[in-house]
């Protein structure tokens, strides 16, 4: 159970505090808007009105006890900066912060934030990829161009097994997961017969993994 | 390769718009704000300065020929969904949505959109998970409570094995990967010595991996 601050609570900042509230954290959420802060008073630790550009308000809120403190301020660039540099001169052990642009994030870095955010940009890249690979439910980068992807097997593969499907592929990936209803195996054989509900989750090379999931589908 | 439409190129349209150009697609880009347009105009496939809410400006631009048509307009309530309706008469095959509110979701969703996004709600989510777990470098979920994470080995554990460091909970998960440097190792022995330096890919129920994960950091 750690302690967390959150100093803006618009969309990004407020799902991230309600998250962390649920996940069994106490969360400290500071707005200078009456009507965020209101949203979540209820539920935050600790809920302050403050401007943070203000290095007087933002001392009173026993930040530095936290053990990261989030900055989720986008728009107003210089009230996400005066709030980094304040809270790096109350000694707050470690910040993260929310980026609206290339240069805002080359400055963040600079003032020493320890994780920068770009929330539009990384889900747009999410996006793309749902978009390019619709047969893939979830998926991981693991490095190296390899991935660990969800994909849901077609019903018309009822009664073909892994093997049969993909006889030139099986050095490339492995078949890590099974998924059928509420069971899930590990390590399955690939000469298992399918029944067409399985959801498989798989590990291989990018290049791999093009060429099986058309199959699968 | 497909065909994609991006309707607001902001930074979440623009992310995507860029993303799916990188993955080999082609992509109609509009927005109604000439600098937005401009500042993609050589890499998207063809590009637009319209007023999407005009449906005669939206006919123009063979929108119907996109496999999915992603309608990336957050602030504009009316614009989102006036587009959205617009792209259905014009008979659009797929329509994906941002949106920024519940009420926004469930309106889109009563519109026949597709797959509706909240980039804001859908990150903080991720940055909660990533400021709960500081040891998972990646994480993705499995359903039913399972997860398969990628955490890195603390190097004290030199010359110990899996099986060492969790004898109790080997029952409870799967070793799936193990990574040292460019070797990706599938489905390792729990009996095999570590060096300290490698990333290891786990799939296992939440409760297994949290009794695990401080083990090894
Ligand atoms: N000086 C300040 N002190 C305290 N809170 C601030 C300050 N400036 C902005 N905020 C708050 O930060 C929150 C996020 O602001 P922002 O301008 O990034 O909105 P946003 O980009 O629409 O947020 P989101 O995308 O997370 O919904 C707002 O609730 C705003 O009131
Ligand atoms: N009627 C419209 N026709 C065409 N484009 C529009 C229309 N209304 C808004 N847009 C464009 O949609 C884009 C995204 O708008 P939005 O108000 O969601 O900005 P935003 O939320 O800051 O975007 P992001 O978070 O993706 O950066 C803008 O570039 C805007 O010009």
């Amino acid at each position: 159970m750690a302690q967390f601050g959150v100093i803006g609570l618009g969309r990004f900042g407020a799902r991230t505090s309600l998250e962390l509230l649920d996940l069994g954290h106490e969360v400290i959420g500071v707005d200078s808007d009456e009507k965020s802060v209101d949203a979540l008073a209820e539920y935050l630790t600790h809920a302050a009105i403050a401007d943070v550009t203000d290095e007087k308000a933002l001392k009173e809120l026993s930040l530095e006890e936290c053990d990261v403190v989030l900055v989720a301020i986008g728009e107003d660039l210089q009230a996400s900066l005066l709030c980094v540099l304040h809270l790096k001169s109350i000694g707050v052990k470690e910040i993260w912060a929310k980026a609206t642009s290339k240069e805002h994030h080359q400055i963040l870095s600079k003032l020493g934030v320890k994780r920068i955010i770009h929330p539009e940009e990384e889900m747009g890249i999410r996006v793309a990829q749902a978009l390019n690979y619709p047969m893939v439910n979830e998926y991981m980068s693991l490095g190296h161009n390899w991935y660990c992807v969800e994909i849901d097997v077609n019903e018309d593969l009822n009664g073909k097994s892994i093997e049969d499907i993909l006889p030139d592929d099986l050095e490339h990936f492995h078949l890590l997961l099974l998924k059928r209803r509420d069971e899930v195996t590990a390590n399955p054989s690939t000469s298992v017969k399918l029944e067409g509900n399985e959801t498989l989750v798989i590990a291989g090379s990018l290049k791999a993994l093009k060429s099986m999931a058309p199959k699968l589908q």
